[in-house]
């Protein structure tokens, strides 16, 4: 997955993913593509969760998966969670769940009840930050006041980092691969430094959200396991979201 | 670039998304949280049935790739159904229900959702 939240130089933020899922999960030959991703494609959703007829978070998702991946609550907040592999994974958690030790948070379950019942983007990012997990994974938060953008790093039980946006310093956009960022990424799998390179060439002046697609479909940020790309604006409630493909020439992963 | 990775140029005025790498759009649908868990997903499940089971029995194909045996199915139907239960509400009723209009094994359906804890090693 590839999650960026950058803010343009009137304060305004922009939120927005690629969805990349189904890394060794079946290669058709044929096809030249990843079975999974071809079966997502045609679940994928967008939700409108409402109480009393009225839009409490919006989000893409898959239809019969129950938690979220990919959410904004207009106005508020924008979140969407990238993949964070580790030793220390879900497995052990799950392991532990069904042992009895039931202290933690479904990932996924955790975004839906964040997207749910936080009212601000303090509020997300405590409950991001501070909640007990199963699984390790990545937060990428935006808000909707100007420096409102993070990257939370996370094991199962703590988190390891939280990295803001940092205007005064330069910093108008934060971008999460799968990879924690004070590592280099897997060489064969650098998704990070062409996302970064074309957010440097677009600058901030010229960052939106029709740039920020620009840049998900770039390759290999767009590449074979990319099931969607979902643009937030959160001011304006602004949420699209479109099924992508990779035609050859295109990277598997 | 001809040769692997693939890495190109930034691109520039692929929205509003066309051309090969825009699949199409995606439909909405209005989740009611006034509604009973249990019904909540219904008509998104009931249009989205055979698409549900078709990634589902894909898995299926994966793991028994791996497990010829087919242990393992038989592990998430027996031994992941009863999970359902310790999950926190309304998860674990919106499962259920997911699993009554589908007509899928409440472990299956169970498996899909708990997909990431298992995938992140």
């Amino acid at each position: 997955c590839t999650s960026l939240v950058a803010e343009d130089t009137t304060g305004k933020l922009y939120h927005a993913r690629n969805l990349d899922f189904g890394l060794f999960l079946g290669w058709d030959i044929k096809k030249h593509s990843w079975e999974i991703p071809e079966y997502l494609r045609p679940l994928t959703v967008n939700l409108d969760f409402q109480r009393n007829n009225k839009t409490i978070f919006k989000s893409t998702n898959f239809a019969g998966y129950v938690g979220m991946l990919t959410g904004m609550r207009p106005g508020i907040f924008t979140l969407t969670m990238n993949e964070r592999f580790n030793i220390d994974g879900g497995y052990i958690g799950i392991i532990e769940w069904i042992l009895g030790k039931r202290d933690g948070f479904w990932m996924s379950f955790l975004t839906r009840s964040v997207l749910e019942n936080a009212t601000s983007y303090a509020q997300a990012k405590d409950q991001l930050t501070n909640t007990k997990m199963l699984a390790p994974a990545y937060f990428i938060l935006g808000g909707n006041r100007s420096g409102e953008g993070c990257v939370i790093t996370r094991s199962r039980k703590a988190c390891l980092d939280v990295w803001e946006l940092d205007l005064k310093h330069g910093s108008w956009y934060v971008l999460e691969t799968n990879y924690d960022r004070w590592k280099d990424p897997l060489f064969l799998d650098n998704r990070r430094t062409p996302a970064m390179k074309c957010l440097n060439e677009t600058t901030q002046k010229k960052i939106s959200l029709p740039a920020i697609y620009d840049v998900l479909s770039t390759k290999p940020v767009l590449n074979k396991l990319t099931t969607y790309t979902t643009l937030m604006e959160v001011s304006s409630g602004t949420f699209e979201a479109y099924l992508r493909d990779c035609p050859d020439p295109c990277i598997p992963w | 670039q001809d040769l692997p990775p693939y890495s190109e140029e930034c691109r520039k005025g692929t929205y509003p998304p066309h051309g090969p790498t825009f699949k199409g759009k995606i439909p909405w649908y209005t989740i009611n949280l006034d509604s009973a868990p249990h019904k909540r997903w219904n008509q998104l499940i009931s249009d989205k049935k055979v698409e549900v089971t078709n990634l589902i029995q894909a898995i299926k194909n994966l793991a028994n790739d791996f497990f010829p045996s087919g242990k393992l199915i038989e592990l998430v139907d027996k031994h992941l159904a009863p999970l359902v239960d310790t999950l926190p509400f309304p998860f674990n009723e919106e499962i259920k229900g997911i699993a009554d209009v589908s007509g899928l094994p409440l472990g299956e359906v169970m498996f899909f959702n708990v997909f990431y804890e298992i995938f992140t090693v």
